[in-house]
């Protein structure tokens, strides 16, 4: 069984590849933090030596996504900014500032706020709509158009406006929503790839993905986090 | 879970879209 420096290491080692890949945050979900270093107990088992760690190294705007009732210790589920500098546990220090600054467009998102990602800049021609001049509506109004556009491009892309209705009236539905769509879009790109999906559930396609390379590593990473979510707002 | 979470999760399934469409993947 791993004790607490070794899930220490490992937060130390997953935080250093997201920063690798210019992440905005990386989220971690015990169950499988565990199952990386093996000894897994199962998710119906208490696993307080792992989740301790977890919550250790959260900082100050860091978010529980998920926590689970006592005794289902595998569904902690937390969101951590990046990029950090270092990782600190009673008297170890895991320096990860050697990984290069993100670029200007990776920024930590301050909470309750209406901000995403990355937004793509709008040309200065065709400024975005503002309803009620409320400038918090800009990035949902940039988030519709951009899912406008790749409704034109293909008919299978049109459910991907339901999202936007959705996400107004319960966003649990439309991280469900979303969740699926991760799922349809992941066996077409491994059929596409010449692997067959059949009888794969979509924790079986994410690293049918990695290992071929058919994704970038953080375009892999947003396919886990959207299944950890949808399946987080289908469990609550 | 908020709507600002659905944005960001909304954020990366487009970004997904767009490598799978440059890539022809879909």
């Amino acid at each position: 069984m791993p004790g607490r420096e070794e899930f220490f290491h490992e937060m130390g080692r997953v935080f250093t590849e997201a920063q690798k890949n210019d992440l905005p945050f990386i989220e971690v979900r015990s169950g499988d933090l565990h199952k990386k270093l093996g000894g897994y107990p199962g998710r119906n088992h208490q696993m307080p030596l792992c989740c301790d760690i977890m919550r250790q190294v959260m900082e100050k705007n860091d978010q529980i996504i998920m926590q689970p009732p006592k005794g289902r210790g595998a569904n902690l589920i937390i969101r951590y900014y990046l990029p950090r500098k270092s990782l600190h546990f009673r008297e170890s220090v895991i320096d990860i500032s050697s990984v290069p600054e993100s670029p200007v467009s990776v920024k930590p998102l301050p909470k309750n706020q209406n901000t995403i990602i990355e937004l793509e800049n709008p040309k200065p021609s065709d400024p975005p709509r503002v309803e009620n001049n409320d400038p918090q509506n800009i990035p949902r109004i940039l988030f519709e158009k951009r899912i406008n556009g790749l409704a034109l491009k293909s008919h299978d892309l049109k459910s991907l406006q339901e999202i936007v209705n959705l996400m107004e009236v319960n966003p649990e539905s439309a991280l469900i929503k979303i969740r699926s769509i991760a799922e349809k879009i992941s066996r077409r790109i491994c059929n596409k790839a010449g692997v067959s999906t059949e009888n794969m559930r979509f924790s079986d396609l994410c690293p049918v993905i990695s290992e071929r390379k058919l994704l970038s590593a953080k375009g892999i990473v947003y396919l886990n986090n959207i299944r950890i979510a949808g399946n987080a707002a289908a469990h609550p | 879970f908020s709507k600002n979470d659905v944005l960001i999760y909304g954020q990366a399934i487009i970004e997904i879209i767009d490598e799978a469409l440059k890539k022809d993947l879909m």
